[in-house]
């Protein structure tokens, strides 16, 4: 198996994968590779902003106050005479977006983008019976702070997922084997993401510098 | 502006430094580092997506017989070819994700799933707004779309064909005999 994952400059990603499949398989036996959510995912949401974002409060300027009190709006003016309440107080017009901060503090949540993309290769059934690729996405997606690279690790890494559910009942060869390459973009922030719980997976890309990576063992 | 990122891989299983010799690693390295260095050209041009990069690289992955996808494909144990693809993007095209299977003609399965993502869009592609179709429909989208068919032995390399037959006489012989070699022990054949 085949694969490359692409951000480009407009924040899109894409993930191409292409394979033969098992080494004398079944005719017939459909694997990973074209099956959604299994060997390769694409999604992407909005969020609001992971960091505290009290800083994204701004405080009132005179000619806002102006404008509340002109208004005739309570919480206008109270948010403006008392900016601890500025968070509680829906400014009118705006989706107001709260999120708590670990000190359980509502504030006002700066919506980012998040995307991730993936493509996996090893074993295709097992990739096919834990669902793997979507799963990892899922991680990302739904606990506040797992990076895709973490939720890559819980799948496809060592003593992962995939490995846990490879059933020794037929011992067959490359049984919970795999890997999985990735890119999570945070905003305008990407990253490229890679795991694998067996012998090797050979891979290529440019890191944060710019420069061209390739590996095949870990620790390389 | 985002800055765009590449990463390509070539497979993965039951790789080890005992059944991978150096100019076998020297040889994938030259044919991944070629394959992101072309891709990641493409970046500086203005009409650059995430997708024409992505399909340009599997592309050329396809093509290089050193990789289980497109020419170089592993077997079934008929001793055919069955290949598959998928291309998946994150916004931008209603179906999103799309997978081919059960190909034996396609020389590019990437681009077919290119086409299949793309022509719902553009031009009422055939498909229904299906995500996945396979086989023989599927090959008669790909020649009407223009794709470029061989025959099934355009695939055909000596490397994998003795793969599949080890690998069938291998299993012939645990069936036989009560032990099993180690996973070291045994060859790296592509999982898929």
């Amino acid at each position: 198996t085949v694969g490359c994952v692409v951000l480009d400059s407009s924040g899109m990603l894409c993930v191409a994968t292409s394979t033969g499949g098992l080494t004398n398989k079944l005719s017939g036996r459909i694997g990973d590779t074209p099956t959604l959510g299994a060997g390769f995912w694409a999604e992407e949401w909005i969020e609001e902003s992971r960091s505290t974002p009290q800083m994204l409060y701004q405080p009132p300027t005179a000619a806002s106050q102006l404008e509340s009190m002109s208004r005739g709006d309570l919480g206008g003016i109270l948010a403006e005479c008392l900016p601890a309440l500025a968070p509680y107080v829906p400014t009118a017009g705006q989706p107001q977006m709260y999120t708590y901060d670990n000190h359980h503090t509502p504030t006002q949540g700066k919506q980012i983008r998040h995307a991730v993309a993936m493509s996996g290769t090893g074993n295709g059934d097992t990739f096919l019976r834990t669902n793997a690729v979507r799963t990892a996405a899922a991680i990302s997606r739904f606990s506040p702070h797992a990076s895709l690279a973490s939720a890559v690790t819980q799948i496809a890494g060592p003593d992962g997922e995939m490995q846990r559910s490879a059933s020794d009942r037929w011992g067959k060869t490359g049984e919970g084997e795999g890997g999985i390459i990735g890119i999570e973009l945070v905003g305008q922030k990407a990253e490229v993401v890679w795991d694998f719980n067996c012998g090797g997976m050979f891979r290529a890309w440019v890191d944060d510098r710019g420069s061209e990576k390739f590996m095949v063992f870990k620790g390389e | 502006l985002i800055k765009p990122r590449i990463i390509v891989h070539g497979g993965a299983g039951n790789i080890t430094r005992k059944n991978l010799p150096p100019e076998s690693y020297r040889a994938y390295r030259s044919a991944l580092l070629s394959v992101l260095h072309s891709a990641s050209n493409l970046f500086s041009l203005p009409d650059c997506t995430a997708l024409s990069v992505a399909t340009h690289a599997v592309t050329l992955l396809e093509d290089n017989p050193l990789f289980n996808a497109g020419k170089g494909a592993v077997f079934t144990r008929d001793g055919a070819n069955e290949l598959e693809s998928s291309i998946m993007v994150s916004n931008g095209y209603r179906k999103r994700g799309v997978g081919c299977m059960m190909l034996r003609h396609v020389r590019n399965p990437i681009k077919l799933a290119r086409e299949m993502l793309t022509r719902e869009e553009e031009n009422g592609g055939g498909t229904q707004g299906h995500c996945q179709l396979s086989g023989e429909p599927l090959e008669h989208l790909a020649e009407a779309w223009g794709l470029e068919l061989v025959s099934p032995d355009y695939f055909w390399t000596k490397k994998r064909w003795d793969e599949h037959m080890r690998g069938l006489a291998e299993e012939e012989q645990e069936q036989s005999s009560s032990k099993t070699p180690s996973i070291e022990e045994r060859e790296y054949l592509p999982q898929g």
